[in-house]
């Protein structure tokens, strides 16, 4: 039985697009199948993974329901590693689906038949509050949020777990928050310090053991249209997500 | 006669904030009135600026009609400088914007009254294409678009000059692009040396000369509620933004 992972923060940078691609390399290359839905207009980790925006099928079609999720979902480059990619439309799903009946389950209802068939599924969320956060939210098991080491990322972070809490009431009892997972840490300033002992001061183990680094490769692998383990795979980003992969798996 | 500026762009974590609100106390350091309106539910500049979230008036107000931008303004620790805090019902706009008259031009008509003022205004733009977003377009006289030395900020920058059109087309004829700020490039790194170089070959002089560096100064500001160049005058990232202050006024 597979979990469902929304990778989600609605601060923008914080590197949601960089965990979902590559702790679903991680996974993928340790035998699990595994699917990415790129939730984001931006297209990022359709992008990231390789593939040109604007694909179709897309998350559209499935959250509007002319597919479902599994006629979308493609092989990627990355053994066991499947896409469903995003397109520009996206942007205007954010202002329709609320006019949709049931609109929130759209997702989760588009996932059910394909949850058996992957041990792991990463949603790449948008950097807003909005429906369609609310919909990966909703479609959920477990919430991981990646939280850069810098204060603006901090101060967001207890907004955002109020709408968990909100959706967890409202929408989705079940959902498991996995944990907080600091990015872009670069260990040399006092700012990235100060922020991790707080987090961990505030949130305990809510917040992930493996902390991501600031690593230059991690930034180069999507210009290659590839995750870090296969662009860089002895880099400390490759490491770091190998590592935050086997905690996350750990956690259940 | 004042100009009211966007920073936008729909990629998160780009510097749209850090530049909003540091261009605005360096204006307001040369002597020139300058108004913040923080038009991004996470209230960033608001707290940047010292004050708390949810602050009332706020910009969900005056986007709302209850009261006008100029009631909603205050002074903050800078002199000179004035904000439009944002509290987080701003979310809720983004959904509730389009089911209004003319819902595009509320923040246009909202200024109206203020602009002879201030010789800048500054709006600070959340990560989306949405309704605000679109709202801030609309009543812009100029755009600066504030892109990271990165690969994945590159990928998004086409997206968002087609956006800019097709405001330009169909609501707001006379807004002008001002230009492309690089921000947080690390000159020690290739990739951020070859993002710099793909956007001058291909934007040209739309690309600001100015490039803000990675400084940490920058991203410790926030925490103090101060612009950097009231944190750290001599640091390269108050340096880097006084001039960037000055090549913006010197495009008029
Ligand atoms: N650990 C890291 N070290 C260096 N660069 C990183 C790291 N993680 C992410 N990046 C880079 O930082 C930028 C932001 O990361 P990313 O796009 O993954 O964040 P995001 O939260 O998905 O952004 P958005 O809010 O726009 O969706 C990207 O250019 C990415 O390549
Ligand atoms: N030149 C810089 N050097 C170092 N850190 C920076 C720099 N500019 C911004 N930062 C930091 O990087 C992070 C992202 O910047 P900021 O929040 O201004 O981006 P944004 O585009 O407004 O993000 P969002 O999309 O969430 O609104 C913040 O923690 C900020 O303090
Ligand atoms: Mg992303
Ligand atoms: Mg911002």
């Amino acid at each position: 039985m597979g979990h469902v992972y929304a990778i989600a923060n609605q601060k923008g940078g914080v590197g949601k697009t960089t965990t979902a691609v590559n702790l679903a390399a991680c996974t993928a290359e340790s035998g699990r199948q595994t699917l990415v839905v790129d939730l984001d207009p931006q297209c990022n980790a359709t992008v990231t993974l390789g593939f040109d925006r604007d694909a179709e099928p897309s998350t559209y079609d499935a959250l509007c329901g002319e597919v479902s999720v599994a006629a979308a979902a493609r092989p990627t480059a990355t053994d066991n590693l499947w896409l469903v990619p995003a397109s520009r439309d996206l942007a205007g799903a954010a202002v329709e689906l609320p006019g949709l009946e049931r609109s929130e389950l759209r997702l989760r209802e588009g996932l059910g038949p394909i949850r058996e068939r992957f041990a792991a599924t990463l949603l790449d969320c948008p950097p807003s509050l909005g429906p369609i956060t609310v919909n990966a939210l909703t479609a959920a098991d477990r919430v991981i949020v990646p939280v850069q080491a810098e204060y603006l990322a901090l101060e967001g972070l207890v907004q955002f777990l109020d709408t968990l809490q909100t959706v967890r009431r409202r929408l989705n009892p079940s959902l498991v928050l996995t944990g907080i997972a600091i990015t872009m840490a670069d260990e040399r300033t006092r700012l990235s310090q100060d922020v991790e002992r707080e987090l961990r001061d505030h949130f305990e183990d809510l917040v992930l053991e493996t902390v991501v680094p600031r690593s230059v490769r991690l930034a180069e692998a999507p210009s290659f249209g590839l995750p870090v383990i296969a662009h860089a795979p002895a880099s400390r980003g490759a490491l770091a997500y190998r590592a935050l992969a086997e905690e996350v798996l750990a956690r259940g």
